[in-house]
Protein backbone atom coordinates (compact mmCIF):
# COMPACT_ATOMS: atom_id res chain seq x y z
CA UNK A 1 0.00 0.00 0.00
CA UNK A 2 1.05 3.39 -0.17
CA UNK A 3 0.20 7.10 0.61
CA UNK A 4 0.08 10.30 -0.33
CA UNK A 5 2.67 12.72 0.63
CA UNK A 6 2.48 13.44 4.03
CA UNK A 7 -0.16 11.00 4.58
CA UNK A 8 -3.16 13.23 4.37
CA UNK A 9 -5.67 11.93 6.36
CA UNK A 10 -9.31 13.18 7.21
CA UNK A 11 -9.50 14.49 10.96
CA UNK A 12 -13.05 14.84 12.87
CA UNK A 13 -13.59 14.05 16.86
CA UNK A 14 -15.07 10.60 17.15
CA UNK A 15 -16.92 9.13 16.26
CA UNK A 16 -15.73 10.38 12.80
CA UNK A 17 -18.45 10.62 10.13
CA UNK A 18 -18.28 11.94 6.68
CA UNK A 19 -21.05 12.97 4.26
CA UNK A 20 -21.19 12.57 0.15
CA UNK A 21 -23.35 13.74 -2.35
CA UNK A 22 -23.54 13.27 -5.88
CA UNK A 23 -23.39 16.18 -8.08
CA UNK A 24 -27.57 17.37 -9.21
CA UNK A 25 -26.10 18.39 -12.64
CA UNK A 26 -23.41 15.57 -13.00
CA UNK A 27 -24.86 12.57 -13.19
CA UNK A 28 -25.74 9.17 -15.99
CA UNK A 29 -29.49 8.81 -16.83
CA UNK A 30 -29.17 5.41 -17.62
CA UNK A 31 -28.69 3.73 -14.24
CA UNK A 32 -31.49 5.08 -11.93
CA UNK A 33 -30.49 7.15 -8.97
CA UNK A 34 -31.51 4.11 -6.35
CA UNK A 35 -29.08 1.51 -7.78
CA UNK A 36 -26.08 4.50 -7.99
CA UNK A 37 -26.86 4.96 -4.46
CA UNK A 38 -26.91 1.24 -3.58
CA UNK A 39 -23.66 0.99 -5.11
CA UNK A 40 -21.73 3.88 -3.16
CA UNK A 41 -23.72 2.96 -0.02
CA UNK A 42 -22.10 -1.17 -0.44
CA UNK A 43 -18.35 0.58 -1.69
CA UNK A 44 -18.47 3.09 1.61
CA UNK A 45 -19.67 -0.04 4.01
CA UNK A 46 -16.98 -2.33 3.17
CA UNK A 47 -14.42 0.59 4.28
CA UNK A 48 -16.43 1.27 7.20
CA UNK A 49 -16.58 -2.12 8.04
CA UNK A 50 -12.46 -2.02 9.12
CA UNK A 51 -11.72 1.68 10.11
CA UNK A 52 -13.81 3.81 12.68
CA UNK A 53 -15.48 5.56 10.21
CA UNK A 54 -19.14 6.23 9.07
CA UNK A 55 -20.72 7.38 5.73
CA UNK A 56 -23.62 9.29 5.23
CA UNK A 57 -25.49 10.71 2.49
CA UNK A 58 -25.42 14.63 3.01
CA UNK A 59 -28.85 16.88 2.95
CA UNK A 60 -26.92 19.35 0.34
CA UNK A 61 -24.20 18.59 -2.39
CA UNK A 62 -22.41 21.92 -1.20
CA UNK A 63 -22.16 21.29 2.52
CA UNK A 64 -21.18 17.52 1.66
CA UNK A 65 -17.57 16.32 2.29
CA UNK A 66 -17.53 13.84 -0.12
CA UNK A 67 -18.55 15.51 -3.65
CA UNK A 68 -19.22 12.97 -6.48
CA UNK A 69 -20.25 13.52 -10.19
CA UNK A 70 -20.13 11.99 -14.15
CA UNK A 71 -17.93 14.24 -16.12
CA UNK A 72 -16.62 14.48 -20.32
CA UNK A 73 -13.23 15.31 -21.52
CA UNK A 74 -11.40 18.49 -19.78
CA UNK A 75 -13.79 19.49 -17.03
CA UNK A 76 -12.03 22.49 -15.07
CA UNK A 77 -9.43 20.25 -12.40
CA UNK A 78 -6.37 19.62 -14.87
CA UNK A 79 -7.53 15.85 -15.46
CA UNK A 80 -9.15 15.97 -18.21
CA UNK A 81 -11.16 12.51 -18.88
CA UNK A 82 -10.24 10.60 -22.24
CA UNK A 83 -13.40 9.49 -23.45
CA UNK A 84 -14.53 5.54 -23.49
CA UNK A 85 -12.31 3.08 -21.23
CA UNK A 86 -8.48 4.36 -21.18
CA UNK A 87 -9.37 6.70 -17.81
CA UNK A 88 -12.27 5.53 -15.71
CA UNK A 89 -12.10 7.93 -12.77
CA UNK A 90 -10.32 10.08 -10.40
CA UNK A 91 -9.78 11.34 -6.86
CA UNK A 92 -8.38 13.64 -4.64
CA UNK A 93 -6.60 12.97 -1.31
CA UNK A 94 -7.87 14.16 1.78
CA UNK A 95 -9.30 16.43 2.64
CA UNK A 96 -10.18 17.51 -0.72
CA UNK A 97 -13.30 15.30 -1.12
CA UNK A 98 -13.46 15.67 -5.13
CA UNK A 99 -14.72 11.95 -6.89
CA UNK A 100 -14.81 12.44 -10.41
CA UNK A 101 -16.07 9.58 -13.21
CA UNK A 102 -15.58 9.68 -16.94
CA UNK A 103 -18.98 10.12 -18.55
CA UNK A 104 -18.24 8.65 -21.53
CA UNK A 105 -18.16 5.38 -19.67
CA UNK A 106 -20.81 2.77 -19.69
CA UNK A 107 -21.46 2.29 -16.13
CA UNK A 108 -23.19 -0.92 -14.98
CA UNK A 109 -24.20 -1.91 -11.82
CA UNK A 110 -25.52 -5.33 -12.86
CA UNK A 111 -23.70 -7.12 -15.57
CA UNK A 112 -26.72 -9.68 -16.44
CA UNK A 113 -28.55 -6.55 -17.55
CA UNK A 114 -26.23 -4.63 -19.23
CA UNK A 115 -24.71 -6.44 -22.20
CA UNK A 116 -22.10 -3.59 -23.44
CA UNK A 117 -18.67 -5.34 -23.57
CA UNK A 118 -16.82 -2.38 -22.33
CA UNK A 119 -19.79 -1.57 -19.68
CA UNK A 120 -17.51 -0.77 -15.97
CA UNK A 121 -19.01 -1.90 -12.58
CA UNK A 122 -19.10 1.08 -10.60
CA UNK A 123 -19.51 -0.15 -7.33
CA UNK A 124 -15.69 -1.76 -8.32
CA UNK A 125 -14.70 1.93 -9.64
CA UNK A 126 -16.49 3.64 -6.39
CA UNK A 127 -14.46 1.39 -4.04
CA UNK A 128 -11.58 1.66 -5.40
CA UNK A 129 -11.53 5.66 -5.12
CA UNK A 130 -13.13 6.07 -1.82
CA UNK A 131 -9.64 4.46 -1.15
CA UNK A 132 -8.00 7.76 -3.02
CA UNK A 133 -10.47 10.01 -0.78
CA UNK A 134 -9.50 8.62 2.16
CA UNK A 135 -5.90 8.81 1.80
CA UNK A 136 -4.32 5.61 0.10
CA UNK A 137 -2.75 5.70 -3.20
CA UNK A 138 -1.84 3.00 -5.68
CA UNK A 139 -0.68 -0.42 -4.53
CA UNK A 140 1.51 -2.81 -6.46
CA UNK A 141 -0.34 -5.70 -5.01
CA UNK A 142 -2.59 -6.93 -8.23
CA UNK A 143 -5.67 -8.52 -5.99
CA UNK A 144 -5.85 -5.42 -3.71
CA UNK A 145 -8.44 -3.27 -4.34
CA UNK A 146 -5.98 0.04 -4.83
CA UNK A 147 -4.14 -1.73 -7.36
CA UNK A 148 -5.10 1.30 -10.90
CA UNK A 149 -6.17 -1.17 -13.14
CA UNK A 150 -9.42 -2.57 -13.93
CA UNK A 151 -11.12 -4.71 -16.79
CA UNK A 152 -14.08 -4.15 -18.42
CA UNK A 153 -17.57 -5.66 -17.33
CA UNK A 154 -14.82 -7.46 -14.03
CA UNK A 155 -16.14 -6.85 -10.39
CA UNK A 156 -13.60 -6.27 -7.65
CA UNK A 157 -15.51 -4.95 -5.10
CA UNK A 158 -13.46 -7.14 -1.66
CA UNK A 159 -10.62 -5.22 0.43
CA UNK A 160 -7.56 -7.02 0.45
CA UNK A 161 -5.20 -7.45 3.11
CA UNK A 162 -2.81 -5.03 1.42
CA UNK A 163 -5.81 -2.67 1.93
CA UNK A 164 -6.89 -3.04 5.33
CA UNK A 165 -3.50 -2.48 6.59
CA UNK A 166 -2.73 0.34 4.93
CA UNK A 167 -6.22 2.30 5.63
CA UNK A 168 -6.34 0.41 9.08
CA UNK A 169 -3.08 2.36 9.60
CA UNK A 170 -3.81 5.88 8.86
CA UNK A 171 -7.57 5.59 10.56
CA UNK A 172 -7.36 2.79 13.51
CA UNK A 173 -9.53 -0.33 13.47
CA UNK A 174 -13.44 -0.77 13.24
CA UNK A 175 -13.75 -1.64 17.23
CA UNK A 176 -15.90 -4.72 14.99
CA UNK A 177 -13.57 -5.78 12.53
CA UNK A 178 -12.89 -9.22 12.69
CA UNK A 179 -9.46 -10.48 10.87
CA UNK A 180 -10.82 -12.57 7.83
CA UNK A 181 -8.06 -15.46 7.53
CA UNK A 182 -8.79 -15.64 4.03
CA UNK A 183 -7.06 -11.57 3.42
CA UNK A 184 -3.98 -12.80 4.74
CA UNK A 185 -3.78 -15.86 1.68
CA UNK A 186 -5.04 -13.10 -0.71
CA UNK A 187 -1.67 -10.99 0.46
CA UNK A 188 0.39 -14.24 0.03
CA UNK A 189 -0.66 -14.69 -3.17
CA UNK A 190 0.30 -11.50 -4.46
CA UNK A 191 4.17 -11.44 -3.16
CA UNK A 192 4.41 -14.46 -4.69
CA UNK B 1 1.54 -16.27 -27.01
CA UNK B 2 1.78 -13.06 -28.77
CA UNK B 3 -2.11 -12.84 -29.19
CA UNK B 4 -3.83 -10.54 -27.11
CA UNK B 5 -6.13 -12.08 -24.03
CA UNK B 6 -9.74 -11.37 -23.64
CA UNK B 7 -9.45 -8.18 -21.99
CA UNK B 8 -7.10 -6.77 -23.94
CA UNK B 9 -8.71 -7.76 -27.27
CA UNK B 10 -11.83 -6.18 -26.12
CA UNK B 11 -10.37 -2.94 -25.59
CA UNK B 12 -9.02 -3.65 -29.80
CA UNK B 13 -12.24 -4.00 -30.27
CA UNK B 14 -14.01 -0.50 -29.57
CA UNK B 15 -10.66 1.64 -30.17
CA UNK B 16 -10.11 0.80 -33.78
CA UNK B 17 -7.51 3.65 -34.62
CA UNK B 18 -5.84 1.75 -31.84
CA UNK B 19 -5.47 -1.45 -33.07
CA UNK B 20 -3.68 -4.45 -31.08
CA UNK B 21 -1.69 -4.95 -34.55
CA UNK B 22 -0.79 -1.13 -34.38
CA UNK B 23 0.59 -1.55 -30.45
CA UNK B 24 2.33 -4.69 -31.66
CA UNK B 25 5.04 -2.57 -33.67
CA UNK B 26 5.87 -1.52 -30.08
CA UNK B 27 5.98 -5.09 -28.66
CA UNK B 28 9.71 -6.20 -27.50
CA UNK B 29 10.75 -3.10 -28.25
CA UNK B 30 14.48 -2.03 -26.04
CA UNK B 31 17.06 0.54 -25.77
CA UNK B 32 17.97 2.17 -28.73
CA UNK B 33 15.13 1.56 -30.87
CA UNK B 34 13.37 3.95 -32.69
CA UNK B 35 9.79 3.15 -33.14
CA UNK B 36 6.51 5.20 -34.59
CA UNK B 37 4.60 6.61 -31.73
CA UNK B 38 7.17 6.05 -28.89
CA UNK B 39 6.10 9.52 -28.11
CA UNK B 40 2.67 8.72 -27.32
CA UNK B 41 4.10 5.96 -24.96
CA UNK B 42 5.84 8.10 -23.67
CA UNK B 43 3.03 10.58 -22.60
CA UNK B 44 1.19 7.73 -21.39
CA UNK B 45 4.08 7.67 -18.78
CA UNK B 46 4.25 11.16 -17.97
CA UNK B 47 0.58 11.06 -17.49
CA UNK B 48 1.00 8.50 -14.39
CA UNK B 49 4.33 9.92 -12.76
CA UNK B 50 6.79 8.13 -14.80
CA UNK B 51 8.39 10.90 -17.13
CA UNK B 52 8.80 14.39 -16.83
CA UNK B 53 8.39 16.81 -19.42
CA UNK B 54 11.60 17.04 -21.84
CA UNK B 55 13.62 20.07 -21.59
CA UNK B 56 13.94 21.08 -25.47
CA UNK B 57 11.24 21.51 -27.16
CA UNK B 58 8.89 20.48 -24.80
CA UNK B 59 7.57 17.45 -27.13
CA UNK B 60 8.85 13.78 -26.54
CA UNK B 61 10.12 11.91 -29.29
CA UNK B 62 10.37 8.40 -30.64
CA UNK B 63 13.50 7.29 -29.42
CA UNK B 64 13.41 4.11 -26.44
CA UNK B 65 16.34 6.19 -25.09
CA UNK B 66 17.89 5.70 -20.58
CA UNK B 67 15.33 7.85 -19.30
CA UNK B 68 12.03 5.84 -21.32
CA UNK B 69 13.72 2.48 -19.84
CA UNK B 70 13.72 3.66 -16.86
CA UNK B 71 10.49 4.75 -16.51
CA UNK B 72 9.34 0.99 -17.78
CA UNK B 73 11.59 0.04 -15.53
CA UNK B 74 9.53 1.80 -12.26
CA UNK B 75 6.25 1.23 -14.40
CA UNK B 76 6.75 -2.79 -14.29
CA UNK B 77 7.64 -2.57 -10.94
CA UNK B 78 4.88 -0.80 -9.57
CA UNK B 79 2.05 -2.50 -11.61
CA UNK B 80 3.59 -5.71 -10.17
CA UNK B 81 5.20 -6.83 -13.85
CA UNK B 82 8.50 -8.47 -14.49
CA UNK B 83 11.26 -5.67 -14.72
CA UNK B 84 12.58 -6.55 -18.14
CA UNK B 85 13.04 -3.09 -19.51
CA UNK B 86 11.12 -3.88 -22.47
CA UNK B 87 7.61 -3.76 -23.90
CA UNK B 88 6.97 -7.37 -23.32
CA UNK B 89 3.20 -8.95 -23.79
CA UNK B 90 2.37 -8.46 -20.11
CA UNK B 91 3.31 -4.84 -19.82
CA UNK B 92 1.77 -3.61 -23.47
CA UNK B 93 -1.79 -5.56 -21.82
CA UNK B 94 -1.79 -3.74 -18.56
CA UNK B 95 -0.97 -0.38 -20.80
CA UNK B 96 -3.73 -0.52 -22.49
CA UNK B 97 -6.12 -1.52 -19.82
CA UNK B 98 -8.35 0.88 -18.52
CA UNK B 99 -7.63 2.25 -15.03
CA UNK B 100 -7.09 4.82 -12.54
CA UNK B 101 -7.13 8.58 -13.26
CA UNK B 102 -4.47 9.22 -10.31
CA UNK B 103 -0.65 9.70 -11.27
CA UNK B 104 1.11 6.39 -9.74
CA UNK B 105 3.38 9.20 -8.30
CA UNK B 106 0.77 11.88 -7.29
CA UNK B 107 2.67 15.08 -8.35
CA UNK B 108 4.87 14.35 -11.05
CA UNK B 109 1.74 16.12 -12.90
CA UNK B 110 -1.01 15.77 -11.21
CA UNK B 111 -2.63 18.11 -9.03
CA UNK B 112 -3.81 15.67 -6.37
CA UNK B 113 -0.65 15.50 -3.71
CA UNK B 114 3.13 15.63 -4.50
CA UNK B 115 4.13 12.26 -4.33
CA UNK B 116 3.83 9.08 -2.61
CA UNK B 117 5.20 7.46 0.65
CA UNK B 118 5.26 3.41 0.08
CA UNK B 119 5.34 0.95 2.36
Amino acid sequence: FAYFYGEPRWVRSPPMLLTYAFSPGNVIDYVSLEDVTTAFQRAFSRWSAVIPVNFTEAEGYSSADIKIGWYSGDHGDGEAFDGVLGVLAHAFSPENGRFHLDAAERWAVDFTAEKSKVAVDLESVATHEIGHVLGLAHSTVKEAIMYPSLSPRTKKVDLRRDDVVGIQALYGSNPNYRYNARLESDMSSGRG
Amino acid sequence: SDYPDSSTQLIVDVLPNNTWHSLMRFLDAGKGNRVDGMAELKRYFRRFGYLSVPLENNSFNDFFDDEFEAALRSYQKNLGLSETGKLDHDTMTVIVSPRCGVSDFPGAGGNHALKTTRH
